[in-house]
């Protein structure tokens, strides 16, 4: 008969071994097994797995899938940033087409003024999302693409604003300056903007997942992640120590290239996943 | 940094002795730890750990006055040799050659055919980029345009298959006397069965003496998973890691040389053209030890 205090060795190291190949990271691994170990869990039960998914669940549940504050300003700003490659400009499309679902109207700002064909890309994912865009020429400053998009957004009483912004390695000091700027701009023209500050971050990324966190955060605020390519076999289990380190939790999921393949965060089927 | 931190957890072994075996064994775990803390793949982190550590920490270290520093410095050297022994250069065969660039979405595979494609010029080739991703919002544009600032042509064909594709930018090649093709293929993932049965096809028509796996310098545990796959449909000959400008420590780098075999040809550092240089194993084995 198990109890918590007592639970299997093997059990647990099995439920180690498979929550480090799901990237939760070493750290966390271990304090949320030993926890377990220690029959410290709030949750009671005798099966550890369950267990273990009960304490992750309360830790990434948000409980509120759809914010309620969410367009209780006019436009709403969605500002979309994360390293280079993680699905943003694709993102931004998806969540065009998402919220148009519930009646909302978007204009997609096109900040990427830097890499090869980002216009023409956001162009047609704009075209997909139903949402208008607004952009400059390349190499125009994007903050000033973000400024005429709200100016833009504002005038025609748009519901949301979705600024995607160029991918950048929190690494590179001069980049993420570039994107405090966005993000300041945004806050001169309506000082509770950007509403929303989304790290769309690739569910293969490993433990430097943490330091994206944190690098984005101290430059534009980060509020929430979404985790795009959930449909292949990586599970973005960094999620685990970025909540725990730095409280944001998840909004959204990418789980493919389709602008219908975006899922607001639920996080038994996350933490399901996570765990099999 | 990684001495200090050995230095310390040796220190707490010894005690007031010397170092036992089972000190040895469990710095090896410490050293998996490390290893799993850098974004190794578990299964990677365990084959070079016990494969290669147990054997070389033995009684060099153990009748060593500085253990701890010995302990990193064999580990680095292992590392070093593991991640790449001999310099592997890229692969040609008759004119015009092709490279077949394949990868998970947004690993970097476009820019990295870039990259190549000045690398190759400088090194006195005509290359020829291929637009066979027919199937990314705007990524023919993407290509374009890279090819415009370099001065490289680009072939993009009228039509819809990579593979007819890959035969038209060929003949085009020829006529050209361009004497090798970068061919850039869309990003896919290694679960999904139609665009890696597509994959297969356009490698069995093109048969490349080099297919790059392109790969995301920051994967974390997937990384022995995704390579994998992509082995078992297509054949490799090299790989490319991405994005290693940032702060990512790169564990990718040993998972996917582990479980491929591959050699790790080059590493992107940097968004534009030229920010791509060889591999170089002794910095990558430093970079993962941290
Ligand atoms: N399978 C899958 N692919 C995705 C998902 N989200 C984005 N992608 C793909 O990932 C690749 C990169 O997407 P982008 O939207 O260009 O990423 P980005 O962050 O805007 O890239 P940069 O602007 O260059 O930094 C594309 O091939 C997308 O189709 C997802 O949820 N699943
Ligand atoms: N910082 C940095 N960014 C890179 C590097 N290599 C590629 N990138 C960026 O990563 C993003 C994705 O690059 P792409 O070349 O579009 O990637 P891809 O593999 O072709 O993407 P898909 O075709 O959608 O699968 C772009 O923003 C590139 O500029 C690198 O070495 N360092
Ligand atoms: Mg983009
Ligand atoms: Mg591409």
């Amino acid at each position: 008969m198990l109890t918590p205090g007592k639970i299997d060795a093997e059990v647990l190291d099995e439920l180690e071994t498979a929550l480090i190949e799901a990237d939760v990271g070493v750290n966390s691994v271990e304090e949320l097994v030993d926890k377990l170990r220690s029959g410290r869990s709030t949750h009671s039960g005798l099966d550890p797995a369950a267990l273990l998914k009960s304490e992750l669940i309360s830790l990434l549940d948000d409980c509120q899938p759809e914010r309620p504050e969410r367009f209780t300003a006019k436009p709403w700003v969605i500002l979309l940033a994360g390293v280079n490659g993680s699905g943003k400009t694709t993102t931004a499309g998806k969540l065009a087409h998402y919220f148009s679902l519930q009646g909302k109207r978007s204009v997609v700002a096109a900040a990427d003024t830097f890499r090869a064909a980002a216009v023409e890309q956001i162009e047609e994912w704009a075209r997909r999302g139903g949402a208008r865009i607004i952009k400059q020429s390349s190499g125009a400053d994007p903050a000033a693409v973000a400024f005429d998009a709200y100016q833009s957004a504002r005038a025609r009483g748009e519901d949301l604003l979705l600024v995607d912004t160029a991918g950048r390695l929190q690494a590179r000091r001069n980049l993420m300056d570039e994107l405090a700027k966005i993000g300041r701009v945004l806050k001169q023209l309506d000082p509770s903007a950007p509403h929303e500050a989304l790290l769309v971050m690739d569910a293969t990324t490993g433990q430097n997942g943490l330091s994206q966190a944190s690098g984005f955060t101290a430059a534009v605020g980060v509020t929430g992640l979404i985790v795009t390519k959930l449909d292949g076999t990586a599970r973005g289990g960094v999620v685990v120590p970025i909540r725990r380190e730095l409280g944001l939790p998840i909004e959204f999921i990418g789980m493919g290239e389709g602008r219908d393949d975006l899922h607001p965060f639920d996080a038994k089927t996350f933490v399901d996943a996570l765990l099999d | 940094q990684l001495t200090d931190r050995f230095e310390r957890f040796v220190r707490n072994l010894r005690g007031q002795g010397k170092l036992t075996e089972a000190n040895v064994r469990d710095t090896v775990r410490e050293a998996r730890r490390i290893f799993l803390e850098a974004d190794v793949s578990l299964p990677a982190a365990r084959a070079f750990v016990d494969g290669v550590l147990e054997k070389s920490l033995g009684r060099e270290v153990l009748t060593s006055v500085t253990p701890g520093q010995q302990m990193v410095k064999i580990i680095h050297d292992e590392l070093a040799v593991f991640l790449g022994g001999e310099f592997a250069p890229l692969q040609f065969g008759r004119s015009p050659s092709p490279i077949l660039m394949v990868g998970l979405n947004g690993s970097g595979k476009t820019t990295t055919a870039a990259k190549l494609a000045l690398h190759l010029k400088r090194r006195g080739r005509h290359p020829l980029l291929v637009a066979a991703d027919t199937r990314r919002p705007a990524a023919i544009d993407q290509i374009e345009t890279l090819g415009r600032e370099l001065e490289v042509p680009v072939f993009t064909g009228d039509r819809k298959d990579p593979v007819a594709i890959a035969a038209g930018a060929r003949d085009y090649a020829r006529s050209q006397g361009l004497d090798c093709l970068i061919i850039d293929s869309a990003g896919r993932m290694h679960v999904d069965e139609e665009l890696m049965a597509e994959l297969a096809t356009l490698q069995a028509a093109v048969a490349p003496p080099e297919t790059l796996l392109v790969a995301d310098g920051m994967t974390g545990q997937d990384a022995v998973r995704s390579a994998k796959a992509f082995l078992e449909r297509v054949e490799l000959t090299g790989i490319v890691l991405t994005k290693l400008d940032g702060d990512a420590r790169g564990g990718a780098a040993l998972s996917i040389r582990w479980v491929t075999g591959r050699p790790i040809k080059f590493v992107g550092v940097g968004e534009r053209p030229a920010d791509l240089e060889p591999f170089h194993p002794d910095r990558m084995a430093g970079r993962i030890l941290g």
